[in-house]
């Protein structure tokens, strides 16, 4: 697989403000002390779940598109269906 | 768009609402106007109606709040999180509560405009959850939209006929 490559790294208070955002909308939970080895990292699921359901490109990366997405202005309700 | 659940839903079309405090600002009328117009978007396209109680507890309790209000879903200051509403229920549900640190106007595009956030968070209160789709209102990302020219697209009226039908007249 070919992954393209953000143009500018994310700062930690990018990664930190995407943590938070990912949590809070897209249920994104702590995975502390898991002993499976993981070829996706739950960070990476939940950005990629992120950027298909905002309709941007979907590369599982902390690009700048998906930072603006993220710190635009929003509804507060999660936009995972928790009902589902 | 999408749903809480095919039953997640007011059994009764007749429903009220109360504007249990207002934000600073914009006038009064103001608020009471937005607060109205945004909830006929829905009852144009539906069988519901809303009838609104000054006193007492009504279905959709609509305030304004900052930071912590009591529901553990605390605000988050200017920007970001404008606002939130919940799914149709008792106590809480269908609730909608407004982030005061937001800067609300009536019309201008120089502030949040009221009546397109509540118009947003009212499909909460109504039963429907987030969409996918960019140009719907349920999508979760504000933008400024013309409130004179508004008119609920189409992704919208589907998502809220399928929990309530159309309106009949």
């Amino acid at each position: 697989a070919v992954y393209s490559m953000p143009v500018t790294e994310a700062s930690q208070k990018d990664e930190l403000l995407a943590e938070g955002y990912l949590k809070k909308f897209f249920n994104l939970t702590e995975q502390r002390n898991s002993s499976i080895r993981r070829v996706i990292s739950p960070m990476t699921k939940k950005l990629s779940e992120m950027q298909k359901f905002m309709g941007l490109q979907v590369t599982g990366k902390l690009d700048a598109e998906t930072l603006a997405v993220m710190k635009k202005p929003r509804c507060g309700v999660p936009d995972v269906n928790m009902a589902r | 768009f999408s749903t809480f659940g095919t039953n997640v839903k007011w059994q009764k079309n007749s429903l009220t609402y109360r504007i249990v405090n207002y934000t600073p600002d914009m006038a009064k009328a103001e608020v009471d106007d937005s607060i109205n117009k945004a909830l006929q978007v829905w009852a144009k396209v539906t069988p519901l109606s809303f009838t609104r109680i000054m006193s007492g507890t009504a279905d959709i309790m609509i305030s304004f709040a900052t930071g912590a209000h009591g529901d553990s879903s605390p605000f988050d200051g200017r920007g970001k999180t404008l606002a939130h509403a919940f799914s149709p229920g008792a106590a809480i549900g269908g609730d909608a509560h407004f982030d005061d640190d937001e800067n609300f106007t009536f019309r201008s595009s120089r502030g949040t405009i009221l009546f397109l956030v509540a118009a947003h968070e009212f499909g909460h209160s109504l039963g429907l959850s987030h969409s996918n789709d960019r140009s719907a209102l349920m999508y979760p990302v504000y933008t400024y939209k013309n409130p004179d020219t508004f008119v609920l697209p189409s992704d919208d009226v589907t998502g809220i006929q399928s929990l309530y039908g159309k309106n009949p007249s």
